[in-house]
């Protein structure tokens, strides 16, 4: 099954 | 000092509807080319981004940057007292500790006045417009809250799926499974009712339904929603303002 992820894990790449 | 009058209350009751069920406190930042503001729901899913440029305004004056933390359920109690059609200004210093609602009716036989006390809000500003998304989307508001309603209804998760030709959602749940499929197409008479699709690549994603179903709720404010999609980064959905827009990011659903 899928997770959510939140949007720390596509920022935090900044 | 900023002075920033609505023609008509119902725009900024449609704008805050449009957001206030999926986050509560929000920064508003006023500034002499308009009001921005943003905010993250608590899950850390979804992030809601306001621009209100000065265009949507009948008439707006701000001559220092003022930010106005704002309970967004307290602001709806307000809201909920002005008629839609009465003129709203919002007016505030520009250090304020509040922020004063003033609803005139047309006539100006009826003005009422509402003071907001604004509170400090502790949030990161994030920048986010250098996304890169592979798919661009652009549905009629109606159709997208009816495939968020209609699928929701099964399950948790909804997939969505945008080929060269087509958009697909789907949803797998305890009591069934559901898909619709849409092809573009333009219609001359009513563009407002064409689906667009620009592709760059296919793309498969999966969100929370629960998500989507606050991010219709910006379809009060503009009849067609705007859905970029990416592999790497989080799904927006815009709706446009006359003079601004309200945006949505938010992150998918992946394989653990």
């Amino acid at each position: 099954s899928k997770k959510q992820v939140t949007l720390a894990r596509f920022f935090a790449k900044r | 000092m900023l002075e920033a009058k609505f023609e008509e209350a119902s725009l900024f009751k449609r704008i805050i509807d449009g957001f206030k069920d999926c986050v509560q406190l929000v920064n508003f930042q006023c500034k002499q080319d308009g009001i921005i503001a943003q905010a993250v729901d608590d899950s850390r899913v979804l992030l809601v981004s306001l621009e209100i440029g000065v265009e949507a305004f009948q008439e707006y004056r701000c001559d220092h940057p003022i930010t106005l933390g704002i309970d967004l359920a307290s602001l709806s109690k307000i809201l909920r007292c002005g008629n839609n059609n009465d003129t709203l200004t919002l007016i505030a210093e520009d250090t304020p500790d509040s922020v004063m609602l003033l609803f005139e009716d047309t006539k100006k036989d009826r003005i009422a006045e509402f003071n907001l006390k604004l509170m400090d809000i502790d949030a990161d500003f994030l920048k986010i417009e250098e996304l890169v998304y592979e798919s661009t989307l652009n549905l009629p508001a109606t159709e997208f809250v009816r495939v968020v309603r209609e699928l929701g209804q099964l399950s948790d998760s909804l997939n969505i799926t945008v080929t060269k030709e087509t958009i697909k959602f789907a949803c797998d749940g305890d009591i069934g499974s559901g898909t619709i499929i849409l092809r573009p197409f333009i219609n001359m008479e009513n563009p407002s009712e064409s689906i667009k699709l620009e592709m760059d690549q296919p793309v498969e994603l999966t969100f929370g339904a629960k998500y989507l179903a606050d991010i219709v709720k910006g379809s009060a404010l503009s009849d067609k929603v705007a859905i970029r999609l990416s592999s790497e980064a989080p799904a927006l959905f815009q709706f446009d303002l006359k003079a601004g827009f309200l945006q949505f990011f938010l992150a998918p659903k992946f394989n653990d």
